[in-house]
């Protein structure tokens, strides 16, 4: 189950603040049901799965595209509340009911999204209780959260910090190796170099001795 | 020059490092580079 | 000014949920209001410096430590609400006040750390909607401070996969280079021994013409 609570504002009382609460299993196109408390009253209804249907029908609009408006207009999780008002009115036959109605707003123009008949709830305190609570207890989750996420941020910025370490230390051995390739190359080569001029020089000599033994000869 | 290459073909091997003079990481490092991948 | 609104039992009353607000400036030892909420009606006092002081003395206690005692008592920042217990008692004399006293638990025996007196709030509705604002609001400060931190992760997430990715490559590259070095300088040193190998060639030969030579003339 999942619920969601905002604060709303009625056309019908500018500046009124109403905290509007919303409670659905699955998803809200399998109904759910609404209270509405203005910090002193509360009011309560239902809007079933089959009413639901019926309005996103008659708003010709594909069902997962209406429970998307209706998240969007009803749930915390719903960022643009300008794109949606809200009406109350009281049911003239009924003081304890009230007509609860949810419209979108386009340019001005209103599409009426849905609405639901709310009874007078008997002992307001319990919903003001479960409104608080609501709070808190979402606030202490995402603090908790809030605190999960601070560690990973802590453990994924130190293993960054030790990659790059890593990578600074692989830079410099690569750039050592090099050098150190390069001296040890140098040495070896040179000894060799050195050798070659050894055997030139005694090259030289026996064929200079070789000349001079001919001609001694010749 | 035929001269000149029989000279340079005394002096130094196909990758252009001297058989006899000294050489130094910057000479050497300049012989490995003429060496290409397929040497 | 910060504001802490935590649930809370009395003693007096187990079982019964009150909500507890704290607004305080600096830090709790400069002064803090108390308001006190059970869904239906409010309460309301408030906790002058000098009373923090005196309260620190008379538990001989430093102000540091003693603020801190009360942000774990009073504040939701504190975690162990068992260790702390709070009362509510009316004021006989008065029963629009009523006597609110919290204290800590230590193995059972309980230390007095201050109270208050609580006057009732003449119009509840203020608190009890400031209240369910400000889990709300908690909740929506959270969920941002929440998704930032997401977006930090993954951005931490990324930086670390692409230096892992750049270490790979460099331990491949220090690989690469140290058997690029060795081909390359096994190549130039060969022609090295190429080369000592055919003057020793030569130098043998002409060592065996100045032989013959000398035996020749011998």
């Amino acid at each position: 189950m999942d619920t969601s609570v905002r604060r709303i504002e009625v056309s019908s009382e500018p500046g009124k603040i109403y905290f509007l609460r919303v409670t659905w299993e699955e998803d809200l196109g399998s109904g759910f049901s609404v209270d509405l408390c203005d910090g002193q009253s509360a009011w309560t209804g239902k809007v079933s799965e089959e009413e639901v249907s019926k309005e996103a029908q008659e708003m010709e609009m594909k069902r997962q595209i209406y429970v998307d408006e209706l998240c969007q207009a009803l749930t915390a999780g719903g960022k643009q509340t300008n794109s949606y008002s809200f009406n109350l009115s009281k049911d003239p036959a009924d003081n304890r009911s009230l007509h609860f109605s949810y419209e979108k707003v386009l340019k001005d123009v209103f599409f009426k999204l849905g609405s639901v008949e709310l009874h007078t709830v008997s002992k307001p305190i319990e919903v003001i209780k479960e409104l608080i609570n609501h709070g808190l207890d979402r606030s202490t989750e995402l603090r908790a959260r809030n605190e999960h996420l601070l560690g990973e941020n802590e453990r994924l910025g130190q293993e960054r910090d030790y990659v790059t370490e890593e990578l600074k230390k692989y830079v410099q051995a690569k750039e050592v190796l090099e050098q150190d390739l390069y001296t040890r190359f140098v040495l070896v080569l040179n000894e060799k170099k050195a050798k070659i001029r050894s055997l030139q020089e005694k090259l030289k000599q026996a064929q200079e001795e070789v000349e001079s033994e001919l001609q001694h000869r010749g | 020059s035929p001269s000149t290459k029989q000279h340079f073909a005394k002096e130094y091997d196909c990758f252009g490092d001297s058989y006899y003079a000294d050489t130094d990481k910057e000479q050497l490092k300049e012989v490995f580079r003429r060496i290409n991948k397929t040497e």
